[in-house]
C-alpha cells in the first residue's frame, strides 16, 4: 500500500536549507502495523506527512496503493486524503471554532454525508475515547487529553483503510493510552493499516514491525 | 509561597456548569518540587492555570507569596506572572509569526530588559534545551519536541523564582526528556520553587513530593 523510495524533502528558511529526509526508502503492506521511533527532530512528522499527502517530496517517488502520488493534482490529493487516510497530528490541529462533535464530524461532511448520519456516527466514535459527555466543549474547554482523544476520534470516524498517528498518546494518562491502544488493535484485526509515532518503547512494542529513523534516513527496521 | 484554601473553579458551557475544582487545599513552600499526577480531565491544567495567575478562582483564598490575588488588579497581575513565575504550557503557546529566538526574548521584552542583553539571554537559554541552531526558526518549522523545548526555554529565560510546567516532556524523546529534568533539577538546587503535571511515573519520581488529583480534588499528598 506504501511505497517510498530515494524520499527526500528540504526545507527553506530564509537562506539557510536543512534536509529533513536525506533518502529514505520505506514499504508498507495493507494490514500492517508499524511503529516510528526516533529522536526529536530526526524526520518522524516530515515522513508522515508525506506519506499522508500532506506535503510533498522534493526528490525521490511514493506510490499509495499504486498511483504515484506525484502525478496527482491537489483535488485527487484531497480526495485520496479524505477517504482513504485517517491521521492524528501531533499538535491536534482542532478547529477552535466548533465543538468536540462538529470536529469529528468534519471529514464526513467533506464527503458529503448526511447530517443526522454524520451526527450519529460522530457521537459513537466520540463515545468510543470516552467523551461521550463532552460532545459540545470546544478545544478550549477540553484538557489536553481530550483534545488529543478528539483528534484521534475524528481520524477513526471515515472508517479510513489507513491510520497514520503522530503521537497519539504523548499527553494521555495510562488509562487513556490504553482506550486508544486497544482502538488501534481493534482496527488492525480489523484490517486497517496502521503507523504509530511514539516516543514510549510500551507503546512501540504494540506494533508488529518497528521502523527507528535517525537524522532523516531509515536506521534500523526490525520486525 | 503558595497558600490555596478551599479552591473552586467552574466553568460554564452554554447552559451547563463543570467544577472542574472542587474544594482544592495546597501550600507549597519555597523551594519545593512538587509532582501534580492525575487522570486525563481531572484539573491538574486548571490548578496550574490558578497557581500562575492565569485564571481566577471562582471561589476559595489564593495567596501568592503572602499576597491575596483575589485583591489584585490585572496590571498587578500581569507584573507577578511576568517577574515571578515561568509557565510551559501543555500546548506550548508559541507566538506562530516569531522566531524560537524571539519567542524566549518576549517575557524579558516585557520587563523593559534592552535589546542586546535580551538576545544574549534568549540564545543561552536556546543552547541550554539543544536548540542554538534553530534559532531564526519560526514555530511552524520546528519538530513537535523542538517547539515545546522552545516553551521551556521562555519559562527559564527570565530566572523566575517559581517555574509551573504542564507535561513539559509529553512530546520528547529520552534524552530531550533528560536535558529538560536535568535543569529543572538546576532550578531546583538553586532553590527555585517547581511545579510539574506529568503523566510519566519515572519523570513524577524525580520530585521530593508528589500530589495527586482526581475530580477536581487532592486525593493524595505523599512526600
Ligand atoms: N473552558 C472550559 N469550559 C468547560 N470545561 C472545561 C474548560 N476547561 C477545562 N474544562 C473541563 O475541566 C476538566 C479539567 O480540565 P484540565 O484541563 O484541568 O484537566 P487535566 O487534568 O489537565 O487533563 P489532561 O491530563 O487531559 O491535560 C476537564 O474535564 C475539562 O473538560
Ligand atoms: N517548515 C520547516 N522549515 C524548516 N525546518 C523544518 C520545518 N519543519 C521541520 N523542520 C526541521 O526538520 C527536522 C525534522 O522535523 P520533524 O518534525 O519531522 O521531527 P520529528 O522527528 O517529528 O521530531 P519530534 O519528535 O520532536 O516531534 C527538525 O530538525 C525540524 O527543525
Ligand atoms: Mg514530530
Ligand atoms: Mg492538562
Amino acid at each position: 500500500v506504501i511505497e517510498l523510495i530515494g524520499g527526500r524533502k528540504t526545507y527553506q528558511t530564509g537562506a539557510l536549507s536543512f534536509e529533513a529526509l536525506r533518502g529514505v526508502d520505506l514499504r508498507v503492506e495493507a494490514g500492517e502495523y508499524v511503529a516510528v521511533i526516533g529522536p526529536s527532530g530526526s524526520g518522524k512528522s516530515t515522513l508522515m506527512h508525506v506519506l499522508g499527502c500532506l506535503d510533498v517530496l522534493t526528490q525521490g517517488t511514493y506510490r499509495l496503493t499504486g498511483h504515484d502520488v506525484g502525478e496527482l493534482d491537489e483535488v485527487d490529493l484531497a480526495m485520496v486524503r479524505n477517504t482513504q487516510i485517517g491521521f492524528v497530528f501531533q499538535q491536534f490541529h482542532l478547529l477552535t471554532s466548533l465543538s468536540a462533535v462538529q470536529n469529528v464530524e468534519l471529514p464526513l461532511a467533506y464527503r458529503g454525508i448526511g447530517r443526522a448520519e454524520r451526527r450519529a456516527l460522530a457521537v459513537e466514535a466520540l463515545e468510543r475515547v470516552g467523551l461521550g459527555d463532552r460532545l459540545e466543549n470546544r478545544p478550549g474547554q477540553l484538557s489536553g487529553g481530550q483534545q488529543q482523544r478528539v483528534a484521534f476520534a475524528r481520524a477513526l470516524v471515515g472508517d479510513p483503510a489507513m491510520i497514520l498517528a503522530d503521537e497519539p498518546t504523548g499527553n494521555l494518562d495510562s488509562t487513556s493510552t490504553e482506550e486508544v491502544l486497544g482502538l488501534l488493535d481493534e482496527l488492525h484485526a480489523a484490517g486497517r493499516t496502521i503507523l504509530l509515532i511514539t516516543h514510549e518503547a510500551d507503546v512501540a512494542a504494540r506494533a508488529a514491525r518497528v521502523v527507528r529513523v535517525l537524522d532523516g534516513l531509515i536506521q534500523e527496521d526490525a520486525r
